[in-house]
C-alpha cells in the first residue's frame, strides 16, 4: 500500500500547489523553522479524514485554510489529495492506484472523492480501516504523543492498545 | 474479547522487550503489567523501563531522552503487530543524543523494508540516514507561502 | 496595586517587542493584550505574534520552533524588568533550526554581561557558543552514578 | 549575586559527591541522555526551596534520594549546596560569600543550613525573596515550560507577570 504522491493547495501554509513524490524506505522532510513541514503532516492527517481541530493545532476547522500573507489574499478552498498503490486491493482490483481527496470550502462545505469519484467522509474512513492508518494512528508520532503515552493519560495508552488488538 | 486483548497484549509486551533492548542495550529490562489483571478490559496498563543498571521508582523518574526511547519502543511494540503501510515520525529525535540517534535511525532503516517512513528532522545525523530528502522553504520575496525546493545533500549534512 | 500591575505590564510588553524583534526581524510584529482592560488584576493575558509578514490567527497556529522563539521573547522581556543573577535553559534549543540557534545564543551571550547563564543542551552549535563546558556522564563499570567529566571541545564541535 | 559553586551528594543519581565551579558568562552543561543533566537543574530548584515534587519529576520527596543501582546500594541522605558571592548583601556584609545548604534524610526529616548554620526553610526562600530566583522562577526555564506559557494555562501566564510585577 505504497504512498506514491501528496498533492496540497490552500492548505494551511500552501497558498501555491506543491506535489511530493514518495519513494520506497527513509524519506526525510527538512527546513527552517516555520517552513511548513508540520502542516505536510497535519495536511496528511486531515486528508485521512482526522476531524478533532486540535490535532490540526487550529481553533475551527476553517482556520486550516489559506488565510494569506502580507503580500496575499486568502484562498477560499483547502485541497489535499493523497495517493498510492492499490497492492492491498482496498479498491476493487482494475484500479492501479487509489486517490483519496478531500475539500474544505470557507463556506463550511466539504468534499470527498476517491479516484476523483465524489463520496462521504466515511467512505474514506471505512477504506483505511484495519490498515493503521487514519486520525489517531500510532503510526503518526510526535513529541507531543510522547509525552501523552507517559503521562497519566491512560486513556491515550489504553486507545493504542485497543486500535492495534 | 477479553481473550483477544489478552493475546494481543502479551505480543505487544513481548515485542516491547525486544524493540526496547534494541534501542537501550541487551541488558537493560522493562515490562509492560496490567495493574489489575482481574479486568484486563478496564486496567490502566502499567509501563516499567530500566535502562542500564538503574532502578528508576517509575518511568517520570527518566530522562528526556529516555522517555523518548521508552515511547518509541512501545509504538513500535504495537506496529509489530499490524505493521501501517507507512510512519511518519515528527522531530521526535529532538531530545536523542547522537548515539541515540544512531539506533533510532537504525530500527527505523530496518523497519523500512516493510514500511516507507517519512522523517520531519531539524538533525543532520538523521538526514544522513535518509534515502531521500525534501527541502520545504519560504522565500523572502513570498513570505508565508511554503514551497519544495532541492536539497544539497552535503549543504545538509556538512 | 493596580497601577504597578499597568505600569509593568506596559514595560513587559515593550521588552516583548524589542526581544521579539531580535530574535525574529526587525519587520516582525508582536503584542501583549489584556483581554480585559477594565480588569487588569484578572484579565487573562492575550500573545498575539505575526513572525515574517505571516498571519496567525492564533499562537497556536505557528510552527514547533516559531512558539519557542516568542515564549523565549516573552520569558526575556520578564527576565528584563528585574534580571536574575543567574538563568538556566534544559534544552530549549532543541526544536530550533541554525540560523535561530545563532539568534538564541548571540541575545544570551548579550544578556550574559549582566547575568550567568546555564545551558544544558545536546545541540553543537549551542556548544560552540559557550564560555566553558561541563561534561556530565555514567560510566559502564559504575552504571547509574553521574560523574563530572572534563570536555573535549573539539569532539564536542567536531 | 554571582553563583561559584554546587556540591551535590545523594540527590538522585549523584551517588557520588559532585562540585561544579561557576564562572562568569556562559556556561554549558553536556552529557548523554541519561546521564543527570537535568538532575542538576532539579539539584539548583530544590536547594532553592522547592516543594513541589512534580516540578522535581518524582512522586514524593523521598524519591529525590540516590536509591541505587545494580552495583550500589541506596544512600539514606541527599545534600546539596549553592554557593554564591554575597554582592547584593543579601546576608550582613562581614560575609564575602553565602552556602545555602538543604538536606533530606530518608526518615523523612530535612535540615537547612545558611553558611553552615541551623535555619528554617523560610529563612532560605526569604533570603531570595525579590532577586528573581526561587522556586517558580523565570529564570529556570524548560521546554515544557514553553508550552504551558503559550497554551492556555493562563495561570502560568499571570503568575509570571505578577511574580515580576
Ligand atoms: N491557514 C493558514 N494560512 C497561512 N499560514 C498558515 C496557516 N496555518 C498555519 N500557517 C503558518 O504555517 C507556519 C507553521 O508551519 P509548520 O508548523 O509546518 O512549520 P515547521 O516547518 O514544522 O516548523 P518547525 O521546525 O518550527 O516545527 C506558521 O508560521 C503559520 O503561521
Ligand atoms: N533518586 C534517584 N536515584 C538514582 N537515580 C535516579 C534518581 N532519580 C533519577 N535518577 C536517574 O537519573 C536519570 C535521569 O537523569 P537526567 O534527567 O538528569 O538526564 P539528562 O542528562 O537530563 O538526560 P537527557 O539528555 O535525556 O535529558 C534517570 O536515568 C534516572 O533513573
Ligand atoms: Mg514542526
Ligand atoms: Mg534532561
Amino acid at each position: 500500500m505504497q504512498l506514491t504522491r501528496l498533492e496540497i493547495k490552500g492548505f494551511k501554509s500552501f497558498g501555491d500547489k506543491v506535489t511530493i513524490h514518495f519513494g520506497e524506505g527513509v524519506t526525510g522532510i527538512v527546513g527552517q523553522n516555520g517552513c511548513g513541514k508540520s502542516n505536510i503532516v497535519d495536511a496528511i492527517r486531515w486528508v485521512l479524514g482526522e476531524q478533532k481541530t486540535r490535532a490540526l493545532r487550529s481553533d475551527k476547522m476553517e482556520n486550516i485554510i489559506f488565510n494569506g500573507t502580507k503580500k496575499r489574499k486568502p484562498l477560499q478552498m483547502a485541497e489535499v489529495s493523497l495517493t498510492f498503490q492499490n497492492t492491498k486491493n482496498l479498491l476493487p482490483t482494475e484500479y492501479t492506484e487509489v486517490t483519496v481527496t478531500r475539500r474544505l470550502y470557507r463556506s463550511g462545505e466539504s468534499e470527498y472523492l476517491l479516484n476523483g469519484v465524489p463520496c462521504r467522509l466515511k467512505d474514506i474512513t471505512n477504506l483505511f480501516m484495519d490498515t493503521g492508518i487514519g486520525p489517531d494512528s500510532y503510526a503518526i508520532i510526535e513529541l507531543k504523543m510522547v509525552d501523552e503515552i507517559l503521562n497519566d493519560k491512560e486513556n491515550s495508552r489504553r486507545n493504542l492498545f485497543e486500535e492495534a488488538a | 474479547a477479553r481473550e483477544n486483548f489478552l493475546a494481543t497484549f502479551e505480543q505487544i509486551r513481548l515485542n516491547f522487550q525486544k524493540v526496547f533492548r534494541s534501542l537501550f542495550t541487551e541488558e537493560d529490562t522493562c515490562d509492560l503489567v496490567l495493574t489489575d489483571p482481574e479486568n484486563p478490559l478496564e486496567s490502566p496498563i502499567e509501563i516499567i523501563a530500566k535502562p542500564k543498571g538503574k532502578r528508576p521508582l517509575t518511568i517520570n523518574q527518566l530522562s528526556g531522552g529516555e522517555k523518548t526511547l521508552t515511547a518509541t519502543s512501545l509504538l513500535f511494540a504495537i506496529y509489530l503487530i499490524k505493521p501501517a503501510p507507512f510512519c511518519i515520525f515528527d522531530e521526535v529525535d529532538a531530545p536523542l543524543d547522537d548515539a541515540n540517534i544512531d539506533k533510532f535511525t537504525n530500527i527505523i532503516r530496518e523497519f523500512s523494508k516493510e514500511s516507507q517512513f517519512i522523517i520531519v528532522t531539524h538533525n543532520k545525523r538523521t538526514m544522513a540516514a535518509t534515502d531521500v530528502m525534501y527541502g520545504v522553504t519560504m522565500l523572502p520575496e513570498d513570505p508565508g507561502v511554503s514551497k519544495l525546493v532541492a536539497v544539497d545533500m552535503r549543504e545538509m549534512t556538512a
